[in-house]
């Protein structure tokens, strides 16, 4: 699973 | 950040000023799908909603509160300042049959299930239906003035310069992100049929695309 706990994407 | 990000957020910022300053001057918005609009709208109430919770970057916290309040401005401009223009009855996409499967679908799947991780990923399937109201509204006119298009042809470059983003980011730093991804295939999909018109018609100098 990603990093998805930080969203640096807009 | 790479050069796909950066120019995917230019694209995009460019695509919502373009949008904004036609309705403004023109002081009318007739044929743009206030309904897309607000689809936008809350796309990115649900996706920034970490705007106070989690500090990325001064760039990440400024664009969020520019695409924030860009989105809101065209949205008051088409249902309150020039509502009178708004062509509702073009403007027909039955936006629920977007918004209960995105919605289904963003509690099914999903990489966690909490509050914050639900609405992130409701906004990251709502994005790639988004447009659909608007493409709708142009194949039920048969034309869209040459600078909606302008917008469409950005608003569209922006999440497929997002795809080549996220394929650097796969090869450099091994990031990917499942869900981001298949949703902007998605979304960048919708866009090819409006891409062909694009650059057949309007870019031959034709000024206002009007469909066959």
């Amino acid at each position: 699973q990603p990093n998805f706990t930080i969203k640096d994407e807009l | 950040m790479n050069i796909f990000r950066l120019s995917g957020d230019v694209c995009h910022l460019v695509a919502i000023i373009i949008l904004f300053l036609k309705i403004w001057r023109s002081k009318s918005c007739a044929g743009i799908s206030g309904k897309s609009q607000l689809l936008f709208a809350l796309v990115f109430t649900t996706r920034y909603l970490d705007l106070f919770t989690a500090f990325i970057s001064i760039y990440n916290t400024v664009m969020k509160v520019v695409f924030l309040v860009l989105a809101y401005a065209t949205v008051s401009l088409i249902y309150f300042r020039f509502r009178k223009s708004y062509d509702s009855e073009s403007d027909s996409f039955r936006v629920e049959f977007l918004l209960v499967p995105v919605a289904g679908l963003s509690f099914l799947e999903n990489y966690s299930f909490t509050p914050l991780e639900i609405l992130w990923t409701f906004s990251i399937y709502l994005e790639s239906v988004a447009i659909l109201p608007q493409l709708f509204m142009i194949t039920k006119t048969g034309e869209a003035e040459s600078i909606t298009t302008h917008y469409l042809f950005f608003l569209g470059l922006y999440r497929t310069l997002y795809l080549a983003n996220w394929v650097w980011r796969y090869h450099e730093e091994g990031f990917f992100d499942q869900i981001a991804v298949v949703s902007g295939v998605v979304q960048t999909i919708f866009y090819c049929d409006f891409f062909y018109l694009y650059f057949t018609r309007v870019l031959r100098g034709s000024g206002k695309m009007t469909l066959p």
